[in-house]
């Protein structure tokens, strides 16, 4: 008869490393650094430190064939607490991203993807090194037991921080293939350091090439703010868990305490539509009421409730994505919008476009498209992506004078609480909706003032020809 | 400062479940049916019985909106042994498919994401019934505890099987919307029954509509065998594993036990090859000669290991992929080619391409693409998938003589121990660049036979008009 086995969230992802994007040497490398600056990044954001990460990448000393690498993050950051460095670097599906906010991180997974990578593939461990900015620096190395999904501690020590130096430093081998990964290594830095101006970025290569991205200003974002459940993302087990943790004696009280922006008003009026009691102990509702009140809570149930609040999202701004523009393609003409805030099954976001004609703007057949989410560049999978899919099959680029040959560029960055990546490794959105409307008309919007600009220059151009 | 946790795989995927093909109720109806029915077949193949697999869906009786359903898939399979049922069917990460074997299931979650999803928009548990055939049938209500990733029991039974009955029944409640999902639902039935021509498949729907996918055949095709890792696929982590498991005294006796298709001659060339002695104890192996042999078991370091045996596989067959394109779009002319055994990462593969032209063969713009992956139907992300990458841009049409209007469809089966589905979900496959150059080269072949019919159709309908 078969064999029944159960497998750890390690061993899982190990097997099927290339659903989280460590598929092959080349694109391994890319998804290793960019795991780790991106944890470098939330980790200075959210505590509003201007962000100084160093990136460096050199050949492994003992390997006469040049595919092993060595690679080194270290930040200025938020640092981790010593009792959870080592399940943070070596137990998948264990983080501090576990929350209704706007991040980089949501998985639980990804600098430990990076470090399984190394150590599958150079059979070594993991140097960590971290202070919270007390007077202790702690050191880790340490393997992750992939059968058991936890971490092996091979060494663990400290030193006085005289200093008080605050950050987090990974390091670890890894196979690789620089000459290949390049390309999309810079190019990801640049756009990184491009959406997040107020971060200094160092990348040293294996052939010693110094790359810095200095930040252009020191005024940080306020950092994004964690918000409750909206009613219209709840489901039986989010209820069940806040019935769980509650201490309200009365429905009405929970409606108000658990939910996002559900008011007295909003909470006696949603009670008189399900038809329970709002003196009702949340805890002796039966399970048929349960269902009642989940059921309910649909925009089509009820309508009542207030869209979610996007003040816990922190966007880039028009300035910004019009600064990054000019910075980057030296463009004729720029435009940016800022679309209102919107939600997808209760999550909040926020759509931004910018669009980009002539100067430096690259010339290739079919629109550019710069994608970002959670202010992260996304490089692959762009013809899977919800804003080709827009660009492609849903503007009428003819309409605004834009035809096979004209120069533009579309730059579209989402934030969310909750982004709909499809894939564990990031890289391209699904085409939620909501969020595709909110791209489209976007994008309309910027490519009409483009095609006001695009007029005015032909008709210039007559004028001078008579 | 930050709170740290980790979460179970239940949660992870529960939090996550539209990386699992359960987004919305439409697509979340259709991924429960095709995971049932996928685990339905692969009970039934894997020990060679004809199968009979049932399914009905119907509105649950106490809801008035009836977007509330309840989906039972029967079948005569191998069914699953008591001690085995409750994780088999509330454990996420447990299952029966961690071997190296063609076979469709491959992620140990699927049926548990139906259920997950039923519980979750219902509040109700799950029925299972099942025997393996000897003279017990058993019965369990089961609820998934998402938190802790482990069955609830809520109910277990048994009652003597007379009859010597084996198979399994699955029965929940779960949100959906069959208007909208039906097209999908009755095209996946349609295209399952289509590739399993030994398969019967009946289907009742909400409205009490029967549909009868009937088996046109009894023949069986011989079981996938499963076999051992192929040293292109080899890490350190695979390595290790083997070494822990062996009870081979010599490195030269393990080379030959754990890989496939390693025999004493190949073993000793490759010994020789990095300068390890044949003779070393596997379990003496320093680090660094573990890492010497890793690397080297790649196709550019050491290229004589045999390619993998293609023989575990079960292709469609020409005659299989002909008769279904005849069935169904009744065409003009039709050419099938099942292209030689290849590997990629040390899986072996087949790929199988069929063309069809005219008859009821859709003229929609662009080419029609049928998609199976170990015969599974693929329905959704087109886009994103390799085989319309490789048919929109490497595939030089007009040269066939196929233009915008030409009524074709072209049919991708690929079948591996290793599909490289780019998302849990299984609906798109990744750009392994072997299996690009197998599907195009396919392709190439068949639109190369087609353009002689167009051209003979051609000339024929010319020397008419003279
Ligand atoms: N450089 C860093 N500074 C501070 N904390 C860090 C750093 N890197 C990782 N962490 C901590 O380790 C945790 C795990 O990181 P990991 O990248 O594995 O998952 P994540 O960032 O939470 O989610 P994702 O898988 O989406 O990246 C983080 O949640 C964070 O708390
Ligand atoms: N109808 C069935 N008959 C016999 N065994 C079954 C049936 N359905 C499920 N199982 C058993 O339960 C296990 C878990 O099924 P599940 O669908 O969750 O995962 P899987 O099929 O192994 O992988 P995947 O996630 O890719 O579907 C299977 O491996 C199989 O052993
Ligand atoms: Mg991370
Ligand atoms: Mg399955």
């Amino acid at each position: 008869s078969e064999s029944f086995r159960e497998i750890s969230p390690a061993d899982f992802f190990y097997r099927n490393r290339d659903l989280a994007g460590f598929n092959n040497p080349t694109r391994s490398m890319y998804s290793a650094i960019r795991e780790l600056v991106e944890n470098s990044l939330d980790a200075c954001e959210l505590y509003r430190i201007p962000p100084k990460i160093y990136v460096r990448l050199s050949y492994e000393e003992n390997y006469e064939k040049r595919n092993v690498y060595r690679l080194k993050v270290a930040d200025n950051g938020s640092g981790i607490p010593p009792e959870y460095i080592p399940s943070a670097f070596g137990q998948i599906l264990y983080g501090s991203k576990y929350k209704l906010r706007q991040v980089r991180g949501t998985f639980g997974l990804g600098g430990k993807m990076a470090i399984l990578y190394g150590q599958i593939t150079t059979h070594s461990s993991a140097y960590i090194i971290s202070s919270v900015g007390n007077n202790k620096i702690y050191e880790f190395e340490i393997r992750i037991d992939i059968q058991k999904n936890r971490p092996e501690i091979l060494k663990k020590k400290f030193r006085s921080n005289r200093r008080k130096w605050h950050g987090t430093v990974v390091e670890f081998s890894l196979e690789g293939d620089y000459p290949k990964a390049m390309p999309k290594v810079l190019e990801y830095l640049r756009q990184t350091a491009m959406v997040n101006p107020y971060a200094d970025i160092t990348f040293v290569d294996p052939r010693g090439r110094l790359y810095m991205f200095e930040g252009v200003t020191k005024k940080m974002p306020k950092p994004p703010s964690e918000i409750e459940p909206h009613p219209y993302g709840c489901d039986v087990e989010i209820f069940m868990r806040m019935i769980d943790d509650s201490r309200s004696k009365s429905l009405q009280d929970f409606m108000t305490t658990h939910f996002h922006r559900v008011g007295k008003k909003t909470a006696k009026r949603f009670l008189k539509h399900v038809g329970i009691s709002g003196r009702k102990n949340p805890k002796k509702l039966t399970p048929n009421e349960i269902v009642q009140l989940v059921q309910s809570m649909k925009p089509e149930s009820f309508k009542y409730f207030l869209p979610p609040d996007a003040n816990c999202l922190s966007p880039l701004s028009n300035e910004l994505l019009e600064m990054g523009l000019q910075k980057d393609l030296n463009p004729e003409f720029v435009a940016t919008e800022q679309r209102n805030p919107s939600a997808y099954s209760g999550y909040p976001f926020i759509v931004e476009i910018g669009i980009a004609y002539g100067g430096n703007t690259p010339n290739s057949p079919g629109i550019t498209l710069y994608r970002f989410a959670n202010k992260i560049p996304l490089l692959y999978d762009e013809a899977s992506d919800v804003s080709r899919k827009v660009i492609n099959n849903e503007i009428n680029w003819n309409y605004y004078k834009v035809t096979q040959g004209t120069p533009v560029a579309v730059v579209v960055h989402i934030c969310s609480t909750k982004v709909p990546y499809k894939t564990v490794g990031k890289e391209f959105i699904a085409d939620r909706p909501e969020i595709e409307r909110e791209i489209k008309n976007g994008i309309n919007n910027v490519a009409r003032r483009l095609s006001r600009y695009l007029s005015k220059k032909i008709s210039i151009a007559y004028q001078k020809q008579r």
